[in-house]
Order: C-alpha cells, then sequence, then structure tokens
C-alpha cells in the first residue's frame, strides 16, 4: 500500500481497501480518510507514502489508546473478574488463561462456572480449572447461574481466595431474557461483595464483523462492559472492529487472546496491534 | 435505512425514462455502504456495484413502481440469484451409509449443528449416527455425548487417544452393525493456517467415501471470512455451506461473499441453540436482510 501508490487518489483507494478489509467498517474508515483527504500529496509522493503509515499508525493508536488500568489484582479486597459475550467467542477458554496467569502471582483463585446451560460447559471449565490447578464451584447443568454466583462469592470469602473468575453462558446480544440474567447476576454480585474490584471483559471474536458493534453496544448498556478481550487473533482476521467499538463506544481492548492453549494471552498494546494491522 | 436514502435520491427526479448517471452514482453509494456494513466483503462489493450500474442503466423508470422500490427490486433480485442454487438439499450416497463431515474455524457452531442435523435425517425416516472427532478441545466428546442423549440420538466416540480417520473407520465399522445410514462427524475447530490439522481433514477426505463435506460459518463473521473459507474449499473440496447463528442480529453479508466467491450452495441455516433450531436456506429472505 504505502510504496506502490502511484498517486493520491489511487493511495486512498488503496487505504480504503486496507481500513474496511480489516474489519473497521465503513464510517471509521470514512472518517480516518477524511484526515487523509487534508494533506498535500506531493511533498511525500518522493518518500514512497511511508510518510503515510507513520500518520495512518498514529491516528490508529490515537483511537486504541486508552487510560483505563489493565487488569490489576488489589491484595486488599475481592477481585471479580467476569467473562461476557455471544456464544463461541471465547469465553471459557480465555477463563482458564486469565486463572493460568494469575495462579503465578497469587494462588488464591476460585472459578465459577455461571454456564449451567451449555452441554458440557461445566465439564469444559473443570478440565481447564484442574490444568491451572484452580479451585471450582460445583453446580450441575440447569442451576441458576446468579445462585452459583453468589456461592462462588461466599466460597472466596470462606477459603479466603481473593480472586474470582466467573464464565458465564454464550448468549445474544439481542435475547432479552439472556441479558437479564446477567444483569441479575451483576446485581447479586454488587449486593454480596459490593467492595470487590469488578472488571467485567467482554470477549469479540477477531473473525467478527460490524455486529461487534452492536453486540459490544448492547452488552455495554446492559452491564457495563470494563474491557474487551479480543480472541482468536491467531488467524488470518485482524480485529480491527475493535478500533470502530473504541471509536464508538469507547471502550479499551484489555486482552489479547492469540491461540489454543494456556499461555496464549497478552496484555493488548495499541502499538502492537496496529503494526501487525498495517503489515 | 437504504429505503429512506433512495427516497431523498429520487425526490429530485421529476423526468419519467431512464435514471441519468449521476442519480445512478448516488443510489449504487448508498448501496455500497449497505452492502459493506453487512459485512459483504470489499472485493465482492465492488465487482457487485459494477453489474449493478450496467443492470440499473438499462432499467427504464416504471409506470407502477416508484423509482425506490424499482431499484430496491433490482439489488434484492440481484442478491438473491447470487445466493440461490438448484442444489441445496443434502445428497444421500445411492450405497449407504451417507457419511457427512462438518469443518469450520473455532466456535462456528459445528457440534451444534452435527445434532441438528442429524435430528434433521432422524425426522425424515433415517438411522442417524453421530462420530466425535474432537480429540483436543476440553470436554468436546462430552458435549457431543451430552447433545446426543438430550434427543436421544445415538454418539460414536473412541476417546482422545485415537486418531480422527481411526475413529471414523471404526464407526463406520460399528455403523453397519447397527444399521445406521447417516453417519455425521464432527470435527474439531481449527485455523485454515494450521497445516497439521488441515492435514487431518485430507486424511479423512482421501481415505472416507465422503457424500458431503460441509463448511460451518457463523453469520457475523466479517471480512477475512472468504479468505479462510477458501482453504478448505481448496483442502477438500466444500460441499455446502451452513450459516449459524442467523437468531441474532448480524445482516450476514457473508453469505453473499462466500456464495459469489466460493460457488458453494450455502444448504441450511442455524437459528438458534435448539436441537430444532435449524432450517433450510431462503434465498430472498437472506437477500432483504443483508440489503438492510
Ligand atoms: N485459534 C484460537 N481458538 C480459540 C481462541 N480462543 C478460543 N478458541 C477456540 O474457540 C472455541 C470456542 O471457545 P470457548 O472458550 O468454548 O468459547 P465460549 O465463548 O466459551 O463458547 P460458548 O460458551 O459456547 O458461548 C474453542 O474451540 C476454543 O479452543 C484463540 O485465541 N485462538
Ligand atoms: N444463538 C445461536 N447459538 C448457536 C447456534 N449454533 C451454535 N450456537 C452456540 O454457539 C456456541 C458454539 O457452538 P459449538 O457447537 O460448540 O461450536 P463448534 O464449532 O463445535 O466449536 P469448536 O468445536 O470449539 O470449534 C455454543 O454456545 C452453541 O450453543 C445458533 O444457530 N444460534
Ligand atoms: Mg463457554
Ligand atoms: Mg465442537
Amino acid at each position: 500500500l504505502f510504496s506502490n501508490s502511484k498517486d493520491k487518489i489511487d493511495f486512498l483507494e488503496k487505504l480504503e481497501e486496507l481500513l474496511i478489509l480489516s474489519d473497521l467498517g465503513t464510517s471509521a474508515t470514512a472518517e480516518i480518510m477524511n484526515e487523509f483527504q487534508q494533506i498535500n500529496f506531493r511533498e511525500y509522493k518522493e518518500n514512497n507514502f511511508i510518510f503515510f503509515k507513520e500518520k495512518l499508525k498514529v491516528i490508529l493508536i490515537d483511537i486504541l489508546n486508552s487510560t483505563a488500568p489493565d487488569i490489576k489484582i488489589n491484595e486488599n479486597r475481592l477481585n471479580i473478574i467476569m467473562l461476557v459475550g455471544v456464544n463461541g467467542s471465547g469465553k471459557t477458554s480465555i477463563a482458564g488463561k486469565i486463572a493460568y496467569r494469575l495462579k503465578n502471582i497469587n494462588n488464591d483463585i476460585i472459578m465459577v462456572p455461571a454456564d449451567t446451560f451449555r452441554a458440557a460447559a461445566i465439564q469444559q471449565l473443570k478440565i481447564l480449572a484442574c490444568k491451572v490447578g484452580a479451585e471450582m464451584i460445583n453446580t450441575k447443568e440447569g442451576a441458576d447461574p446468579a445462585s452459583v454466583v453468589y456461592d462462588g462469592i461466599s466460597a472466596a470469602r470462606a477459603r479466603k481466595k481473593n480472586i474470582v473468575i466467573i464464565d458465564t453462558a454464550g448468549r445474544l446480544h439481542t435475547k432479552t431474557n439472556l441479558m437479564n440474567e446477567l444483569e441479575k447476576i451483576k446485581r447479586v454480585i454488587q449486593k454480596e461483595a459490593n467492595d470487590c474490584s469488578l472488571e467485567i471483559l467482554q470477549t469479540i471474536d477477531a473473525t467478527m464483523g460490524q455486529n461487534a458493534i452492536a453486540q459490544a453496544e448492547f452488552f455495554n448498556k446492559s452491564l457495563g462492559v470494563t474491557g474487551i478481550a479480543l480472541t482468536k487473533m491467531d488467524g488470518t482476521a485482524k480485529g480491527g472492529i475493535v478500533i470502530a467499538i473504541k471509536k464508538e463506544l469507547d471502550i479499551p481492548v484489555k486482552l489479547i487472546s492469540c491461540g489454543e492453549k494456556l499461555n496464549n494471552l497478552y496484555d493488548f498494546k495499541a502499538e502492537k496491534f496496529v503494526e501487525a494491522l498495517l503489515d | 435505512s437504504l429505503t429512506d436514502k433512495f427516497q431523498t435520491i429520487f425526490k429530485k427526479i421529476k423526468n419519467k425514462g431512464k435514471l441519468n448517471e449521476n442519480d445512478i452514482k448516488n443510489c449504487l453509494h448508498e448501496i455500497r455502504i449497505a452492502l459493506l456494513e453487512a459485512d459483504v466483503n470489499y472485493k465482492v462489493v465492488k465487482e457487485f456495484i459494477d453489474s449493478l450500474h450496467d443492470k440499473i442503466q438499462q432499467e427504464k423508470i416504471s409506470e407502477s413502481l416508484s423509482p425506490t422500490q424499482q431499484i430496491i427490486k433490482i439489488v434484492n433480485g440481484e442478491i438473491t440469484l447470487t445466493l440461490g442454487c438448484k442444489q441445496n438439499d443434502l445428497s444421500i450416497s445411492p450405497a449407504p451409509p451417507t457419511i457427512i463431515m462438518l469443518v469450520g474455524l473455532q466456535g462456528t457452531g459445528k457440534t451444534t449443528t452435527a445434532v441438528k442435523l442429524a435430528n434433521y435425517f432422524r425426522k425424515k425416516g433415517h438411522l442417524p449416527l453421530l462420530i466425535a472427532t474432537d480429540i483436543y478441545r476440553p470436554a468436546a466428546i462430552e458435549q457431543l455425548q451430552v447433545l446426543g442423549e438430550k434427543s436421544n440420538l445415538p454418539v460414536f466416540s473412541m476417546g482422545k487417544n485415537e486418531s480422527a480417520v481411526n475413529i471414523v473407520k471404526a464407526a463406520i465399522k460399528y455403523s453397519s452393525k447397527k444399521n445406521n445410514d447417516v453417519l455425521i462427524i464432527d470435527t474439531a475447530g481449527r485455523l485454515h493456517i494450521d497445516d497439521k490439522l488441515m492435514n487431518e481433514l485430507q486424511e479423512i477426505n482421501e481415505n472416507i467415501p465422503l457424500q458431503e463435506k460441509l463448511l460451518i460459518v457463523d453469520a457475523m463473521a466479517g471480512q477475512d471470512a472468504v479468505n479462510s473459507a477458501k482453504v478448505f474449499c481448496d483442502k477438500i473440496k466444500v460441499s455446502g455451506i451452513i450459516l449459524t447463528k442467523l437468531d441474532g442480529d448480524t445482516r450476514g453479508g457473508v453469505a453473499l461473499s462466500l456464495k459469489k466467491v466460493l460457488g458453494v450452495p450455502i444448504k441450511f441455516i442455524g437459528i438458534g441453540e435448539k436441537v430444532d433450531n435449524f432450517e433450510p436456506f431462503h434465498p430472498e429472505r437472506m437477500a432483504s436482510r443483508i440489503l438492510g
């Protein structure tokens, strides 16, 4: 893109293609394109447009940068991390990965299998909990998710654990009754642990298109999403939808999942993400 | 909506006869945005708009329809035509058993869809058998077994220590004793760039007589979907696509991209997590959904 453009029109067309193909969507792309329309191209054509790659990097990093803190464990209070998101987006896998990472810092983790709906969801989390060496709340398919969360918080207090990781069932944001179920879980957390540090992470699959914006909007409206966990970034999709989401809803990306192993979890770094996107 | 945008453009058209070039450009601009917002692939949209331009140019403003209705009808017609296909049912092998393999990226709904498919065949009078070959994902086999049990559908598994192709071979031997005439293979989710796992599919494809190889695609998929789908198609010659999670509000433009680029028929859609949330694919309904 940057070294093969022969003139302004060609460059802008290639830029638009790059941004759309990365799933930024039409309106974020249009706004970014606008910033480039303003530039006097002639003086930079000599440098093979490399200047523009840097300018684009700055624009994208600027959108993605956030003052929101990374996931920090507060030693003096109960830390609750809840995973939410649409079906198959990687919640259970990342719950295991977060537990794996935190196990190295602190042994006091309890896993809460609040997906009591999907077949073998509890068994799936159990296997991950065992691999990590973390305790898990006992429950059965069909149990009330809010009760399981309640049990999780009580158990954490009783067993002196200060990290609670809650895996929830996948749900489409358009299913009001299922979104209400999540709101109920949050109310239980606020009632039973109103002094806790609460992180509500929404998983977004990097292969998803524009519908991820609606997903973020609805989950955020229902719960207040504190961070996005962008999953399946080891594929060929760029995950640029998080740029549109940050632009429209100001929800920051906090984690990147880059594979199916327990250690394939990384803190989100805007610079690295943008470099990979423009690659 | 697209209709409102067109109304604004056409408010200015007073004369009957052909649309002028500028009106057409404005319409195409709006259609292009609508398709991109619906997640239709960028390159597919480009080709589609070019072919639409000629169609619209030849169109005479009708007496009975408003220009808006007319243009929408043309676009809808073109999308429907592209999405449609003669062969949209599943073929049965002349010599049983009919063996169907489900493949796709991680989390697209293969395991859930496998059970839906088995149920669909049972309702048609067949004796299906589900085969669990996901030997990687934690509790994958249990998931298929629990789902099978809930719907009273048999599941064949050999645990995680046999290779996928050996599990299928054993399942075929087992099914002949049990008179199962339709075998549905649930495979592990995988990346198209994972050579080892793509070779696993190729090995099954080369050693097992597969009647259908169905690519399971998430309807919320974005621009990269065509890239991954193409690799699956090239590797094992996919014979059909099933689009899942259409019970949400995604526009599902991936359907148009896949059909246009790969030409593989979309046979069914998943519209929920329950076993009977499963329907044949309707091109016209999908076309309206994509246009939004
Ligand atoms: N390649 C890759 N696969 C992933 C990643 N994260 C999750 N997966 C896979 O995606 C599939 C779905 O992951 P899950 O963790 O079960 O997703 P989920 O959101 O809990 O799914 P539901 O509970 O059914 O809604 C599994 O096959 C995972 O191994 C990732 O970062 N990269
Ligand atoms: N709403 C909705 N959810 C679906 C549909 N199909 C599957 N799901 C859900 O999507 C999630 C993933 O489904 P799975 O069947 O586990 O997907 P998979 O492709 O087998 O996943 P892997 O084996 O890990 O690659 C589960 O929560 C399913 O219940 C659908 O049509 N609509
Ligand atoms: Mg899960
Ligand atoms: Mg599966």
